[in-house]
């Protein structure tokens, strides 16, 4: 579908953040929950060539082309999920982990999820008690078409709501934990099905860990505005 | 030259206890290897936890049957040390001019000491992060490569109280871990708490530019019909000289197996 190569430059030791060109696709094949449509899935590679030297490094990622919007309902309350524009009544399921001693395969995995896909679910929530579920369980909810729901590591029990009270300032060290949460954004962000980050599991986390997670989890404004319809626009 | 790419390191791993280990990290990765899983070394599950470890082994009932985990000692009457584990493994790797090598682990619970051919490293905290060393300039020149990992619970396991309840004494909610390990209502607490290299270990090879953590976004207009797939990366040029690139993008619909439209 797609094939487009970028000239450039690293200084010596040096670490760079680039954004290659926006690739364009006409009415590509969209991804949809289960139920809705077909999980289309793209093969994307990034490869990088160093002159003198050949392949240095290659990337690949099954990825969806879907627009996953969700607001809360001023009527209701309740969450209101959009795939591609088309509302989503949303059949969901509870999920701690595979395993209690973290046996977790392909096999496993791909095994618990196409259950939940047969009994026509169409989102796993992950609570916040149990794991940030790992790329092969995204994998597979890419394939199935189940929307994942992924808390942070906060329940009510543990972090100020249980029975004795206890951690009303959630973890220790703040810091590890939004370390641990940007690293696992970056782990888990480029799957089809993620629709949701969720603070923890009926608790608010503590207010500058919320505040923090809020920040770093909105939407560039880069992919709000309208392209430019020019190449040299955009540049 | 080793090839380009990522190579997982999932078998031929041994454990012990640490409190059965007079031996030094350097010692195991240069001088004193264990030889194999002859007492008080035994064949490892990694990824896996302690647990799945000890239970690969027999050394523990399988918790997952009848009240066999009232059977296992929990480690809030242990102690941390007796669920502090070392887990070694070797392994080759022959690289060439220019080529450089991470060592990847993508989860471990909750601290670990990582030693490589006598070489000392610190994995800090956190159950919920991935670590990568660079370990070009610490790998054996003969390829033949000795790792031992120390792995440490988490900082504050907690203890169950007699009735039970969710999360159990709260305690395991101070550190960055997954909570249900102290029991909930639906769960029995998990004796280790899921102490372990818990996730995938692999060794990724490049040349002098690397790729990591890219973000795919895709925006779409006119109903669905213009659509922009937008890709950032992080290249990191670890060589001496500067390094001239070409950086392709390529997407493909994977028809059927290996047959690709392009």
């Amino acid at each position: 579908e797609h094939v487009q190569t970028e000239k450039l430059s690293i200084p010596p030791g040096t670490v760079l953040q680039h954004t290659l060109l926006p690739a364009f696709f006409y009415k590509p094949n969209l991804w949809w929950p289960n139920g809705m449509g077909k999980q289309s899935l793209y093969n994307v590679v990034i490869a990088i060539d160093v002159n003198g030297f050949g392949e240095s490094d290659s990337w690949s990622h099954h990825f969806g082309f879907r627009k996953i919007e969700s607001v809360i309902d001023t009527t209701t309350g309740g969450r209101l999920f959009k795939v591609n524009g088309q509302p989503v009544f949303i059949r969901g399921g509870n999920w701690i982990l595979s395993d209690g001693l973290l046996r977790l395969s392909k096999k496993r995995y791909m095994t618990d999820i196409k259950f939940h896909a047969d009994m026509n679910f169409n989102m796993m929530r992950c609570w916040g008690g149990g794991l940030a579920e790992r790329p092969e369980f995204y994998h597979y909810c890419d394939i199935y078409g189940l929307l994942v729901w992924q808390e942070f590591w906060i329940t009510g029990d543990c972090d100020g709501r249980g029975i004795p009270v206890s951690n009303p300032n959630g973890p220790l060290d703040h810091d590890l934990f939004m370390f641990c949460a940007r690293d696992t954004v970056k782990l888990l962000r480029n799957h089809a099905s993620l629709a949701l980050w969720v603070g923890g599991n009926e608790q608010i986390p503590p207010e500058d860990i919320n505040a923090a997670l809020k920040n770093d989890l909105q939407l560039h404004p880069l992919f709000r505005t309208e392209i430019p319809n020019s190449e040299e626009d955009l540049v | 030259m080793a090839e380009i790419g990522k190579r997982k390191l999932d078998s031929g791993w041994l454990a012990a206890r640490s409190t059965e280990i007079e031996l030094t990290g350097v010692q195991l990765t240069t001088t004193h290897p264990p030889s194999g899983p002859s007492a008080p070394w035994m064949e490892a599950e990694v990824p896996g936890t302690v647990l799945g470890t000890l239970l690969k082994n027999k050394l523990v009932p399988d918790p997952f049957y009848g009240l066999n985990n009232e059977a296992i000692l929990d480690i809030a009457d242990s102690g941390r040390e007796y669920y502090t584990f070392w887990f070694f493994t070797t392994f080759d790797c022959q690289m060439s001019g220019n080529q450089h090598v991470n060592l990847n682990f993508r989860a471990i619970n909750y601290s670990a000491e990582l030693y490589l051919n006598g070489h000392k490293e610190i994995l800090p905290k956190g159950m919920f992060r991935r670590h990568s060393l660079d370990i070009t300039d610490i790998l054996h020149p003969d390829g033949k490569n000795l790792l031992a990992v120390l792995v440490h619970p988490p900082d504050h396991p907690g203890s169950i109280p007699p009735e039970g309840g969710q999360g159990g004494d709260h305690e395991i909610g101070k550190d960055v871990a997954a909570q249900y390990v102290e029991g909930w209502d639906w769960m029995t607490p998990i004796r280790d708490r899921n102490t372990g290299i818990w996730d995938e270990v692999s060794i990724s090879i490049t040349g002098p530019v690397k790729i990591t953590d890219p973000h795919l976004v895709s925006s779409f207009f006119d109903g669905y019909r213009r659509v922009y797939l937008h890709s950032t990366v992080e290249l990191e040029n670890r060589s001496s000289w500067n390094a001239d690139c070409t950086l392709t993008l390529q997407v493909t619909t994977e028809l059927e197996e290996s047959v690709c439209l392009v």
